[in-house]
């Protein structure tokens, strides 16, 4: 669907405000290390599709455990959020964001703030 | 800026590369210029030329929008969520949702489409990836992973520039003083 401009969208193609496949996201925010919540396993595949939880998984579980606490606090450095490891406000607004298909972490290293292994990452925060 | 793993990049055989359209997606001449604008950005500061061609087959770069599951185990999500991906050189994949409206006229007009995305903000960005950038946690550079619906942002930053000119060093006729650097925009709110 190619358009000059935005006025120029028929309005019955514009979907409803700002919905986008990963707003039902939103229903997480708040969410914190020990919870289980339902919605949690999806979450777990959009960090791990981006490369932030190096596990080759296809069937996460809801539980809020280290592996998406790590992952959390590794996008909060990359995207310069205070790394709280929760699912908190201003995390969640920026993981509903369109973006960009190609991960931020391939094979486990990145150049962008967080700077180190996913892995090594976990190994820090377990300490 | 970043890298791929292994940094990769196109070898110095490759400086004039080709670009074509998937035949099927029988784009229209505006939407092939704003690639040729997305790319034009890139060579006014590395010694490379991107240059159109009919051959798809023989084209170093090969561009096409797709919906769904599209063969690359990297399936497409329909509206926002993932909006493009290209592949690190010398692959040259360079892929779009076609379930996004794209705005292509470089007007982006009043916000009542949410849904809207800026095409060549999307080009400048997977263009970086096509020669060998990784994303940046610079939020004002195009390398930056996300960008909001409903935002033009095509200009490159210090950062990318930087990342950019690393790899294939400066085109002779940069002078440096086209592009905003990263502290410029951020004191004079321009931009993004």
């Amino acid at each position: 669907h190619f358009f000059p401009n935005m006025s120029s969208i028929p309005h019955n193609l514009i979907p409803n405000s700002t919905l986008g496949i990963w707003n039902s996201f939103q229903n997480l925010t708040g969410c914190h290390a020990g919870q289980k919540i339902d919605g949690l396993a999806r979450i777990k595949n959009y960090f791990q599709y981006f490369g932030y939880i190096n596990i080759s998984s296809t069937n996460f579980t809801d539980d809020f455990d280290d592996a998406l606490e790590s992952a959390i606090k590794t996008y909060q450095l990359n995207f310069n959020l205070n790394a709280t490891g929760e699912l908190d406000e201003p995390t969640m607004n920026h993981i509903v964001k369109p973006r960009c298909g190609v991960a931020d972490i391939i094979n486990g290293s990145s150049s962008m703030n967080s700077g180190k292994s996913s892995s090594n990452l976990i190994h820090t925060v377990s300490h | 800026y970043s890298f791929f793993p292994g940094t990769p990049r196109w070898p110095d055989s490759k400086r004039d590369l080709s670009y074509a359209f998937q035949p099927e997606n029988q784009l229209s001449d505006t939407v092939k210029a704003v690639f040729a604008r997305a790319f034009l950005r890139w060579s006014e500061v590395i010694p490379m030329t991107f240059n159109e061609t009919s051959s798809f087959a023989d084209a170093d770069i090969k561009i096409g929008f797709f919906s769904g599951d599209h063969g690359d185990g990297e399936p497409f999500d329909g509206v926002l969520g993932t909006l493009a991906h290209a592949f690190s050189p010398p692959s040259g994949r360079f892929h779009l949702d076609s379930a996004e409206n794209w705005i292509v006229a470089g007007n982006i007009g009043d916000s009542t489409a949410a849904s809207a995305v800026d095409l060549e903000s999307v080009a400048v960005h997977e263009i970086g990836h096509l020669l060998g950038l990784g994303h940046s946690s610079i939020e004002s550079a195009i390398m930056y992973p996300s960008i909001s619906s409903a935002t033009r942002k095509v200009e490159l930053v210090s950062d990318d520039i930087q990342g950019i000119q690393s790899l294939y060093g400066s085109n002779p006729n940069y002078n440096g003083s086209s592009t905003l650097t990263t502290q410029q925009r951020e004191t004079s709110g321009a931009g993004s």
